[in-house]
């Protein structure tokens, strides 16, 4: 069965999306077929891959609430072996929709049950805490978060834990933050090392050896409709994410 | 009556709590009492002013369900006329709880009706349009954009302008986005010209003529527990938003 990973943090602009373009984009560039799961209703995971507004219906709205077959919501991206379910603009509606229906922390899980074919899933959640990241959190067999080597950042990080928590007491037992990735570290800025740091210190092994810098291309990538892995496969960021897809790999035994 | 001023923006990471952190510090600075509410379960805006996890309950959970006087839920804070009405860590449930009551989206314009002595109050608002930012747009007289100059925060102003759409037809006739500020723009990267461009060209004179800059400043001073505006008063980011409150006083003849 595959590898579920749910990309979460309720603290926004920490690199969730960056991380789930660039991980996969890695992923699919070493072989592996990757299912990317846009399930932000901001639907910056589909516009990073170039799924145009007018390509999105169905999509992930569709799949969780069962209106779609999983094979109708899934779409091919320009990068070989990589595929995505993306956001279409009812998907803000859904968590207020999902509130009442029996089994609502679910929906996720019971579509990607039927996916076949795809060894590695990445969902990327939104900046929040609600029902579609517990949807995330639900389906996921192992939880990545980036952190930003900020001070808000960390603050955030504890509250993150306790929701998973909570999510490995009632719903899924897999539920755990099994990787933190440092992401737009600063090395002029000794807030970064600071931050660092303190993850290492709390979090220990689970913290990637690899840290994503601060980059300028990486901010340039979505423009271009490409994760920076292929706008600019030389760039520090671009480098920093092939070395820590090669650090999951490892942790996971995927090859 | 107040000039109740939301801060919003679903993309996460743009500078809302940065920018409702200052703007409120100098608005206080220049002598006017503000109030600023931390709708936001992360709780930034709280710790961004120094107010203890041990001294925010009551606060805006207890306030916005009516469990306590909103004179309970106030607190002063190290800057003179500036006081805020901080989040417990009960408002992470406040979204999926207020879903089934009647009038859900007044529940803040009911707490804050009873406010006085601020002429201005600074809602800020968690990144997401969910029930939490939906009670901010509905209690507000004016909204505030932060754009971040990066091509995904651009992205979302359509989805936000038409959730304000929303509102004003539905709920509260005053929402109308009134400003948007420009923040994070980094000379050296052209994208942040690209994006400045932009919106100014769809949004017109809404745009603040102030810019606030990338500065490390900025983001060093949460982990001195003060807003930019007292860490580093001499600072680019903490002369800007000064700039930008004589801005914003201007445009609703606040002195
Ligand atoms: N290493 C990096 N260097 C420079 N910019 C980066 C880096 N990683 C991400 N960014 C930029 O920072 C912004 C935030 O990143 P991103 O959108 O991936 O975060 P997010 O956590 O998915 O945000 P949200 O909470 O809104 O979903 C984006 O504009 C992105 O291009
Ligand atoms: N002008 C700036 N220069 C440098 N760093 C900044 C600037 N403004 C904000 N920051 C930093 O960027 C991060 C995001 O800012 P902030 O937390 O204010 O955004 P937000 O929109 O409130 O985030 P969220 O969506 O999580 O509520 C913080 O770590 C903050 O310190
Ligand atoms: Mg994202
Ligand atoms: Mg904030």
């Amino acid at each position: 069965s595959p590898h579920i990973i749910a990309i979460a943090n309720q603290k926004g602009g920490v690199g969730k999306t960056t991380t789930a373009l660039n991980l996969g984009t890695a992923l699919a560039q070493s072989g592996l077929r990757v299912l990317i799961v846009d399930l932000d209703p901001q639907g910056n995971a589909s516009t990073g891959l170039d799924i145009p507004r007018s390509d999105r219906q169905p999509g992930c709205y569709n799949s969780i609430t069962g209106r779609a077959e999983l094979d109708e919501c899934i779409r091919a991206t320009q990068v070989e072996g990589l595929f995505i379910i993306p956001a279409e603009p009812d998907l803000a509606g859904a968590e207020i929709e999902l509130v009442d229906q029996p089994n609502r922390e679910f929906c996720l899980q019971r579509a990607l049950s039927h996916v076949q074919g795809f060894p590695v899933i990445i969902i990327d959640c939104p900046p929040s805490l609600g029902l579609l990241t517990l949807n995330g959190l639900v389906a996921a067999t192992t939880v990545l978060v980036p952190l930003q080597c900020e001070f808000f950042a960390l603050e955030g990080l504890s509250q993150l834990a306790q929701t998973v928590d909570r999510v490995r007491g009632s719903f899924n037992q897999r539920a755990v933050i099994e990787g933190i990735v440092l992401t737009m570290y600063d090395r002029r800025n000794n807030l970064s090392e600071l931050v660092a740091a303190d993850a290492r210190s709390f979090f220990g092994q689970r913290v990637y050896e690899t840290v994503i810098p601060r980059s300028v291309r990486v901010s340039e990538a979505p423009s271009h409709g490409k994760p920076v892995m292929l706008y600019d496969p030389r760039s520090a960021g671009a480098l920093a994410y092939g070395k820590m897809a090669q650090e999951l790999s490892d942790r996971f035994h995927l090859r």
